[in-house]
């Protein structure tokens, strides 16, 4: 989930 | 983590590093936007709030922390700093905050993946991001004569936005559910803002000359 929430980049 | 990606955080970082190289060794933010630079410490202190809450990496968590102390840094230096404030061209960077930051947080409001604190935060900061540049791109257009250090500050954040885009055609192919519709778009209009400078910019490499744009 926390992959590709998309709050992972910057 | 694609290459784009990692490519497009070291270019965003290299940036961040030439503009404070400029002001910190030459003592000048000649050609600088405060303004920009005050929206960007804006977009990185609303973004980032999530600092404190989810942990994703150390990596990110260190990026994080050296775009929100360069972003404050950089203002404090040309608000505060005895001899770099005397560079700034007040009069030339006119840019109103409130034309950029109020449409970006009303936009927010209502267009956002959920109805969050964090989320509408999160696209507040990324409807700011893309617009941000602008105070600095009418200075660019208003000083005209660049000098090298600003012309590559401003070409490095544009190519930091390019390689994102890069990034997320990757993630759109190699990620299953990879589908994030503001982020890409607000991307995407951010991008299409330096179009115009890097028309001139690589023209300006072609000659070998210096950086112009036109009146």
């Amino acid at each position: 989930e926390q992959e590709d929430d998309g709050h992972d980049e910057l | 983590m694609n290459i784009f990606r990692l490519a497009g955080d070291l270019t965003h970082l290299a940036s961040v590093l030439v503009l404070l190289l400029k002001i910190h060794t030459i003592k000048s933010c000649a050609g600088i936007s405060l303004k920009t630079q005050e929206l960007y410490a804006i977009v990185f202190a609303t973004r980032y709030l999530d600092l404190f809450t989810t942990y994703i990496s150390l990596y990110n968590t260190l990026m994080k922390l050296i775009f929100l102390g360069s972003s404050f840094s950089i203002v404090w230096y040309i608000r505060k700093h005895k001899i770099v404030r005397r560079s700034y061209d007040k009069d030339q960077d006119t840019f109103r905050h409130y034309f950029i930051v109020l449409p970006c947080f009303v936009l927010a409001l209502i267009i956002h993946e959920k109805f969050t604190v964090r989320e509408v935060l999160w696209a507040f900061s990324l409807y700011l991001e893309a617009v941000a540049i602008l105070p600095q791109l009418v200075l660019l257009q208003r000083t005209r004569n660049i000098d090298n250090l600003t012309g590559q500050y401003v070409f490095l954040l544009g190519a930091y936005r390019a390689l994102y885009i890069l990034n997320w055609i990757y993630r759109y192919f190699t990620e299953p559910h990879f589908v994030h519709w503001i982020t890409w778009i607000s991307g995407l209009v951010q991008t299409l803002l330096y179009a115009d400078f890097f028309y001139y910019y690589f023209q300006s490499m072609k000659n070998n000359g210096k950086l112009q744009l036109p009146a």
